[in-house]
């Protein structure tokens, strides 16, 4: 069980300072965990470099840079272990334009292994998807379905009634 | 396997039958929508029927509250329900039906039901099926609505959780 | 100091489901807190009823109609007593494009008493308010001061070095 | 009273001396840019200026971590200095100066100081000159990064704090 465990967060590992240096666009990421520790119960931590800062502590960061951060190590345990389904809710709410733009292209390698279903405000990140629904309230206090498309100017036009 | 469809009635803001399809070609989906209409009862939805059992990560504070309380102009419902359907021909759950729907229902009354492909079950059935999937209770296929730096911020045993799933 | 503090409280609360209609559109809003407790000690909690909906704990209220929330009872704050400059750091995040809308609209409400300094994201935010300053990082991890101006297409460019 | 001027020196990302000129008649300023180029620092700056002590305020874990620390190219500073000049012409501040501007510098060595006007005075000077003023370290004019609904959401007695401001 603890050479497993070891395996699997050194792949955790790898593709976390792979993915972050892709979403930031340079800098260093790593999981940190004691050597000589049991790996079975000894803390993880995360440490992290944005590129031409020098070491962070988490705490440091800025909001849009603790969303990308965790976003990096979100799709780092996607990459170990891919799940059949994602639900992701806003998770794309902190960040500039710029970033949104990295996290779409990243999103869109998983399309392969995992069906990805997200919650958004961003206009960029709507555009990325391949079919958007839309939940209304036609009546106050009751949701309805319905299918809708994003045309040139950002606006949303809904498209037939799902339910 | 995938989901296939979505059937909720009666539960938080769906006051009536509603359903949304989803389709295998299309791998990434996004849920648009006004301020307060509905798109994270969605995922609660989703997170209830997989037999999700913690008040908090449905924002409510009492199980019944999960069932639709009415609006000024319609009457509160006597029961919620959510039905999910998945494509299981890769037989990921070990089930042998190439299709899996499992269903949850709570009346106003605190009784609860759970099915599996229309046969009632335990809770206990709907939590072993999925076992070993990546879509388990403390697993990292949901994020909710401004927890996308919980895994960085958390303590370093809640990170632990997540890390554990994955192995 | 208790009929003080009462008349006080009363005051808040008026502005209060004032600000949360107009936000809204509609609904009510109120501060609540027992009748015959002693009002220097005892709770004061907010009760809240989006138009056409139930009435919500505030629990089961969506991201959005928390921040609009918290937004109104912040403004009836304000009116009752103003500040003379106030400082946001992103309050707009959480609220979809009709949202900033109405919240814009109020806001501009305060410029007669108060200096409003807001840090945003949103494109409509930024041309509601009269100035912009850009934080940049020409060298990374070293921030610089300019001031920028919002054209057509939402797009910022850079005016003229601040410092 | 308004904020006329705001100096850095070496504070957080501020390693070279910055300044930013606010104009009387402008009541409604933006400040925009990429995520980590240090906006909310701006923030911290003012709030550190005025005599903030709580490190989770400004999110860092010692009082020396507000002085520039550095990046791959530049060194690291030893000290901090922060300033900042509001107009007085209303007399809100119980000054008979015009305009009033507080400074507040920390050095590595852990020592800090305070002027009013050029003057080295104490911290304790600095919180009674904005005593009733509405700009007090509880009150609601300051509302920090994902903190708009902490007003709804805190507890009752730290709600009744800002309230308490108000009266
Ligand atoms: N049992 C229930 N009956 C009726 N309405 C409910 C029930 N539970 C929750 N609600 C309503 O659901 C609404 C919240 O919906 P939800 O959180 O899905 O919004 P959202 O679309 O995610 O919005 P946002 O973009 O702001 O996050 C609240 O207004 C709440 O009153
Ligand atoms: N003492 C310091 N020395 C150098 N850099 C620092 C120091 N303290 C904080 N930082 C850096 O400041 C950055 C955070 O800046 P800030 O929080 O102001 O960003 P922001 O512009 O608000 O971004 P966002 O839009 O994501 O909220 C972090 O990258 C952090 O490393
Ligand atoms: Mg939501
Ligand atoms: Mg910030």
């Amino acid at each position: 069980a603890r050479r497993e465990f070891t395996s699997t967060l050194t792949e955790i590992q790898k593709h976390f300072s792979e993915t972050f240096q892709e979403l930031f666009e340079g800098g260093q990421a790593r999981l940190l965990w004691p050597e000589e520790a049991d790996i079975l119960s000894c803390d993880i931590d995360v440490w992290v470099h944005p590129p031409g800062k020098k070491n962070t502590s988490l705490q440091l960061l800025s909001g849009g840079e603790k969303a990308l951060t965790g976003i990096a190590l979100l799709f780092a345990l996607l990459k170990t272990r891919p799940a059949p389904f994602v639900l992701f809710d806003e998770i794309d709410a902190p960040l500039d334009d710029a970033n949104v733009g990295r996290f779409t292209r990243a999103l869109k390698k998983f399309t392969e292994s995992t069906q990805m279903i997200i919650i958004t405000h961003n206009k960029r990140t709507m555009a990325a998807a391949q079919t958007l629904y839309g939940v209304t309230m036609p009546q106050k206090g009751i949701s309805s379905l319905v299918s809708v498309k994003l045309i040139e100017d950002g606006k949303i036009i809904s498209e037939k009634k799902v339910s | 396997m995938y989901l296939k469809k979505l059937e909720v009635n009666g539960f938080k803001t769906f006051a009536k039958h509603t359903y949304i399809e989803f389709n295998q070609e299309i791998k990434l989906t996004a849920i648009v929508g006004p301020n307060g209409c509905g798109k994270s009862n969605v995922f609660d939805a989703i997170r209830w029927v997989l037999g999700e059992q913690s008040m908090k990560m449905l924002r409510s504070s009492k199980a019944e509250e999960v069932i639709f309380n009415g609006t000024d102009t319609e009457k509160a419902v006597g029961m919620a329900s959510v039905s999910l359907t998945l494509d299981n021909s890769k037989k990921m759950l070990p089930l042998d039906f190439p299709e899996v729907s499992i269903q949850r229902k709570l009346y106003r009354s605190g009784e609860s039901e759970y099915f599996v492909n229309g046969q009632l079950c335990r809770l206990r059935d709907i939590l072993d099926l999925f076992m070993d999937t990546g879509i388990g209770r403390s697993s990292y296929f949901m994020v909710g609505q401004g927890q996308v730096d919980q895994l960085i911020s958390a303590k370093a045993d809640e990170r632990r959780a997540a890390f554990e799933e994955v192995a």
